[in-house]
């Protein structure tokens, strides 16, 4: 699996969050 | 198809501290060395080296500020590559988006718009478009600029509105007026973030023209008008009339056309109109007689070149200027009239022969002359003499032959009527015709003689000859020409040729004729009848037709229905029937001011009152607010307007869909309608509450319901409720629908049920079908009556998804909301947040789309209408005080 994380800035304690991004369909 | 940005940046910012904003991983790295490496635009293609990524831990970072206008969104290209450089994975694009600030004012195409229109256009008459472009992101707030007049000059009242959004200047009313001010400037501001506090702002100046209409009706100067003019005379410059006329100058408006109403039968007089000055010269072209008119009145009328304008049509009156002329005498003396007279000589005419006379005539008196003595002028072989007294013309002398060869048969004299207390002569023309044969030569001449004096047909013949000179002369010459020819003739014997007397005898022939004639006439009778004379019947009828011949006779009851319409006696209502499709407000010189659009009249003093007084919606009676008219036509026509409904659900929606900053809770809609077969009209009120300063005694006047949605859209606190079910929220719209203690308006279909504490429910029927109007709602709650009650806020931003609900407070009241129909291409973003009731009782909030057909927020799932009757769409619980709790739930 090839995948890609972008950050989460919203978190409000500063913590850094990861979120995979996934392909979708329209 | 990637739906939305992986990442996010945003622009004029150092991003860096938020690096990394992504990495890339692939589980290939577990058994062997990976390196990742990335491509594209900020990579390595222009604007280079933007994103650079560590080829072992895969941490993309950002390492410039970057700026949305120039690029407004990154692909980076990612790779994992082994180490001969041999792709381990399929590429993946990280889309990174460039986020929106607000750093580009609104700039207006032009710094100064001109403009014109007309004077006495109609209200919400368009008259121009301004053009102002943000770069900024497009369909974001830091683009969307809303238009604003700020000033206008001269100031003495608002004339023009502008619409929010799409910049368009409008007439406010239909009180322009050129002749009061010519000339309008407004300053416009347009401010980006739809006009909100933070937004950036430009302003440009409008220039509007106040174009002219023939709107004033020219008058004169003097309202009578008294000239002499002497008789015999022309005159080029009797008399100046100045026209007065307001508009504008040198324009076919101003120009004024004077004309004769009467007294100018004689044409005696013309007007020339300078259009430069406006004024007119009365002339005289003919000569005007004293002895024939010593006074006349002129009746002049004056109207503009151009046609007037409709405003003033009806007002225009022909209005007459009586002009008076008195004719002077001038004293004219005698002329021969006619000016020339024929006479006949023959040979045998002798010395001293009286032909006549020729007398001049006193035009003073119109009588024949007793001042003038006359002479003769030219006298050609003086062949003829005048007594000086009486104008008595003799022959001199017997016409010789010699006389005759040298006057070649014809003479041609001169008289002279000359008066000596005048000191004036006229000259009259004598002509003499020689009958020819009497001097042919001496022999014939003797024979001529003896046939002239004996022949009477050669004086019918001289007869003739003399009348047909006269005719030559003139009329008036016939006449003399012919009295000349009676004195000639007057010496032989009248008798008729056998022409005439043939003529005469056909004459009583014809006369005898006619009453044969008459006895065969047909008279209209019908053909083949014989040719008769119908006797008319004793009755009186006659030879009219029954009607049972013609056809039937109307019966009275017949014609009592052939009626003309039926005309209400108030007009005024008619027309105040105005489609209200379009509302748009416009903050002018710190008041608010709405527009119902649609080409209505409305003056500004209505406008000031629609705002202040909005009030107690009472039935079809009360003007409830900014709906005033809308009220009045959707009580007239029995029914909601749904074009309206449309407008303004969807342009409240827009105008607060993006909003964020601080607005007091402040609008609120309130709709009650009951419909449908034998029901009642149904009534529309609507209070709209803006601005700071919010007089709110007039809430007291309100009904209980209507006032309890005042507040709460005020964000006032209402009177608790009774908890009126423990498993509140309702999983399914069942549960907010009937409750016990509903007060439902009008007599609607409303079914009530007991198990519910006193909540207010404000409800509404179907709406029947109609061609051009939106088909019903339908209603999932299943009751009969529902009102809608619309309010919008940006006070407390909630998000769409939060669900907020306490069950723990009793008080509770349902609030209905619908959407009808939103405009297509309407971005719905954000309509459907919440306000922040404060401190206020549970409000549940039902939301509904129907038939959207338009982009709406990806979270919305909208179920498609034509696969149900009936679309939920959001149910909201909200309980300021409490956690955020639930979740979006749609009922399909």
């Amino acid at each position: 699996e090839f995948q890609i994380q972008v950050r989460d800035y919203n978190t409000k304690n500063g913590t850094i969050k990861w979120h995979s991004v996934r392909r979708q369909k329209r | 198809e990637w739906i939305k940005f992986a990442a996010a940046c945003r622009e004029g910012e150092d991003n860096s501290k938020r690096n990394p904003i992504a990495k890339i991983h692939s589980d290939c790295a577990a058994n062997q060395q990976v390196t990742y490496r990335i491509s594209g635009v900020g990579i390595d293609q222009p604007p280079y080296g933007i994103f650079v990524i560590n080829q072992k831990t895969g941490e993309i970072n950002i390492t410039t500020i970057v700026d949305r206008e120039v690029t407004p969104f990154f692909i980076i290209y990612c790779r994992a590559v082994n180490s001969l450089g041999q792709d381990l994975e399929r590429i993946l694009e990280l889309r990174v988006r460039v986020l929106d600030i607000n750093d580009n004012p609104p700039v207006f195409s032009m710094s100064t718009f001109l403009g014109q229109i007309e004077e006495n256009s109609n209200a919400n008459t368009l008259v121009m478009i301004l053009n102002a472009t943000d770069a900024d992101e497009p369909n974001n707030l830091n683009s969307k600029i809303a238009f604003k007049i700020l000033r206008q000059e001269p100031s003495a009242s608002p004339m023009f509105i502008i619409n929010r959004y799409t910049a368009e200047v409008r007439t406010m009313n239909n009180f322009l007026d050129r002749e009061q001010y010519g000339q309008y400037s407004l300053v416009v501001r347009g401010s980006d973030r739809d006009g909100g506090a933070d937004g950036m702002a430009a302003e440009c100046e409008c220039s509007i023209k106040i174009l002219d209409v023939n709107d004033n009706i020219p008058y004169m100067e003097q309202p009578s008008y008294s000239i002499s003019v002497e008789e015999n005379a022309l005159n080029s410059n009797l008399l100046q009339i100045r026209i007065i006329d307001l508009d504008e100058e040198f324009s076919a408006n101003w120009m004024a056309v004077i004309f004769f109403i009467s007294g100018n039968e004689g044409n005696w007089f013309d007007i020339e109109m300078n259009e430069r000055t406006n004024v007119g010269t009365l002339k005289v072209i003919k000569p005007l007689d004293y002895e024939a008119m010593k006074n006349l009145q002129l009746s002049l009328g004056v109207r503009n070149k151009a046609e007037f304008h409709q405003s003033i049509m009806s007002q225009y009156k022909l209005r007459a200027t009586a002009v008076s002329v008195t004719v002077l005498n001038v004293v004219e003396g005698s002329v021969f009239r006619p000016g020339s007279k024929t006479f006949v000589v023959t040979s045998e005419m002798g010395q001293n022969y009286q032909l006549g006379d020729f007398i001049a005539t006193d035009l003073d008196t119109g009588l024949p002359s007793t001042t003038v003595r006359y002479v003769m002028g030219s006298n050609p072989a003086g062949l003829i003499a005048i007594g000086s007294k009486t104008g008595i013309i003799n022959l001199r002398n017997k016409v010789t032959v010699q006389q005759y060869k040298i006057l070649r048969g014809k003479y041609q004299g001169t008289i002279l009527a000359i008066d000596d207390a005048l000191q004036r002569t006229c000259t009259g023309t004598i002509i003499i015709k020689l009958e020819s044969s009497s001097w042919k030569d001496d022999d014939s001449s003797n024979k001529n003689n003896t046939s002239t004096s004996t022949n009477g047909l050669t004086s019918s013949d001289v007869t003739t000859d003399t009348y047909k000179n006269s005719v030559s002369a003139g009329t008036n010459n016939a006449h003399v020409g012919h009295t000349t020819a009676f004195q000639i003739t007057s010496k032989n014997n009248v008798h008729f040729g056998p022409a005439g007397i043939g003529l005469l005898i056909m004459g009583f022939l014809v006369l005898g004729l006619v009453p044969f004639l008459l006895m065969f006439c047909d008279c209209g009778g019908v053909p083949g009848c014989g040719a008769r004379f119908k006797p008319v019947p004793e009755c009186l009828d006659g030879a009219i037709h029954s009607w049972t011949v013609e056809g039937a006779q109307p019966k009275l009851a017949d014609l009592t229905n052939i009626c003309a319409p039926q005309i209400p006696p108030n007009n005024a209502d008619i027309i105040e029937c105005i489609d209200n499709s379009g509302v748009y407000t416009n903050e002018y010189r710190g008041r608010k001011m709405q527009d119902l659009g649609g080409g209505e009249r409305t003056t500004a003093l209505e406008l000031v009152d629609a705002v202040k007084t909005s009030g107690t919606p009472k039935i079809c009676q009360e003007n409830s607010g900014t709906l005033r008219r809308s009220s009045i036509r959707e009580c007239r026509e029995g029914g909601l307007n749904m074009n309206f409904m449309e407008s303004y659900f969807c342009q409240k929606a827009y105008a607060y869909a993006d909003e964020d900053e601080a607005r007091p809770s402040n609008d609120c809609l309130l709709i009650y309608d009951i419909e449908g077969v034998g029901s009642p009209a149904g009534s529309v009120g609507c209070c709209s509450f803006i601005g700071e300063d919010l007089d709110d005694s007039y809430l007291d006047t309100l009904g209980t319901k209507f006032k309890k949605l005042a507040d709460i859209s005020l964000g006032k606190e209402v009177e608790p409720y009774p908890d009126p079910d423990p498993s509140w929220p309702p999983d399914s719209t069942e549960l907010i629908c009937p409750l016990q203690g509903t007060e439902p308006i009008g007599s609607g279909h409303s079914h009530i049920s007991p198990h519910f504490g006193t909540t207010t429910i404000i409800s509404e029927s179907n709406y029947p079908s109609e061609p051009g109007v939106q088909h019903p709602i339908p209603d999932p709650l299943g009751y009969g009556n529902v009102t809608l009650t619309e309010s919008y806020t940006t006070l407390g931003t909630l998000k769409p998804s939060v669900h907020v609900h306490d069950n723990r407070h009793a008080s509770n009241v349902v609030v209905t909301e619908r959407v009808v129909g939103p405009i297509s291409g309407a971005n719905l973003h954000g309509m459907l947040e919440m306000p922040d009731l404060r401190d206020g009782s549970n409000v549940i909030v039902t939301e509904r789309v129907i038939t959207p057909g338009s982009s709406l927020p990806s979270t919305l799932t909208i179920p498609d209408p034509r696969e149900s009757s009936n679309v939920v769409v959001t149910e909201r619980v909200i309980q300021p005080t409490s956690g955020l709790v639930g979740n979006l739930s749609v009922h399909p």
